[in-house]
C-alpha cells in the first residue's frame, strides 16, 4: 500500500502550478524515500525534477516500489479543488489501476475523495551527471519572475551573464535592448532578499524566454532561487520545497553551430 | 542566431 499525508495541501497545490505548463504527462515514483518525478517537456527542450523525501510528508507509507503515471492537467484539477487549509492524503494500493486524494479539512467536517486513473507512461529517464558548476547564483525568487517577465518583452531569448560583479540578463528584439544588472548584496540580516554570486569562473549563456517564464511558475514555493551554470551546458534553476524537497528545472542553452 | 539544444545531448540515457 502506499499512503502519504501532508497536513499542507497547498505545498502539492503549489507543486503542481509549478509544473502544469511544462509537463502534460510524468511518472511519479514512489519509494521507502519519497516521491521523485523526472520529464522532458514536450519538445525535449527542458527537464523537470522534482523530489519530495517521505520524511517531510506527516505521514508516509510505501510498501512497494510503485511508478504511477499520471495526466498532470487532471492532477492539477483535482488540486484546484482543495483548500490551501486542507490536509492531502495520497492512496494507491499495490499495482494501481488509480490513485486516490483525499481533502480533509481543518476540523475535518469536510472529507473530500477524488480518484484519478492511472495511465501507462513510457517515458526516457535521463542520467544527470553530477556537475561542478562555473557559476551558482542565489537570488530572491521573485525578482528573478520579475527579470524573466520584463526581458522576454523584448526577445524570445534571454542572455545571462555572471562575473564576481554580480549576475546581468539581457534581451534584444525588434523594438530594442534591455538589461538589468543585479550586484551582489553586502552581508544582510534578511537572506530572503539576498543576491549572492558564487563564481569560479564568469559565465554567458543564452536561454529560451518561454521556458524561463514556465520554471518561475514555481516562485510561490520558496522566496529564494538558486540559478547554477556553466559554458555550454544545461542551466539548473532550483527551488526548494520548505522542509520536503526541492524541483530543479535544466534547461538546455542555445548555442552558436 | 544560436541554435536551442534538446536536453537529451547533454544527459546520459538510462
Amino acid at each position: 500500500m502506499f499512503e502519504a499525508r501532508l497536513v499542507q495541501s497547498v505545498i502539492l497545490k503549489k507543486v503542481l502550478e509549478a509544473i502544469k505548463d511544462l509537463l502534460t504527462e510524468a511518472t511519479f515514483e514512489c519509494s521507502d524515500c519519497g516521491i521523485q518525478l523526472q520529464a522532458m517537456d514536450n519538445a525535449h527542450v527542458s527537464l523537470v525534477s522534482l523530489n519530495l523525501r517521505s520524511d517531510g510528508f506527516d505521514k508516509y507509507r510505501c510498501d512497494r516500489n510503485l511508478s504511477m503515471g499520471m495526466s498532470v492537467p487532471c492532477m492539477s484539477k483535482i488540486l484546484r479543488c482543495a483548500s490551501s487549509e486542507d490536509t492531502v492524503t495520497l492512496r494507491a494500493w499495490d499495482n494501481p489501476d488509480t490513485i486516490v486524494f483525499v481533502f480533509e479539512s481543518p476540523n475535518r467536517d469536510k472529507i473530500s475523495e477524488y480518484e484519478m486513473k492511472l495511465i501507462n507512461l513510457d517515458q526516457e529517464h535521463l542520467g544527470i551527471p553530477e556537475t561542478l558548476y562555473s557559476c551558482v547564483v542565489k537570488m530572491p525568487s521573485q525578482e528573478f519572475a520579475r527579470i524573466c517577465r520584463d526581458l522576454s518583452q523584448f526577445g524570445d531569448a534571454m542572455t545571462i551573464a555572471c562575473s564576481k560583479e554580480g549576475i546581468k540578463f539581457s534581451a534584444a528584439g525588434d523594438y530594442g535592448t534591455a538589461n538589468v544588472k543585479l550586484a551582489q548584496t553586502a552581508e544582510t540580516e534578511n537572506q530572503e532578499e539576498a543576491v549572492v554570486v558564487e563564481m569560479k569562473e564568469p559565465v554567458k549563456l543564452t536561454f529560451s524566454c518561454r521556458y524561463l517564464n514556465s520554471f518561475v511558475k514555481a516562485t510561490p514555493l520558496c522566496a529564494q532561487v538558486q540559478l547554477s551554470m556553466s559554458a555550454e551546458v544545461p542551466l539548473v534553476c532550483e527551488y526548494q520545497i520548505g522542509e520536503i524537497g526541492h524541483i530543479r528545472y535544466y534547461l538546455a542553452p542555445k548555442i552558436d553551430d | 542566431a544560436p541554435k536551442q539544444r534538446k536536453i537529451r545531448q547533454f544527459f546520459v540515457k538510462w
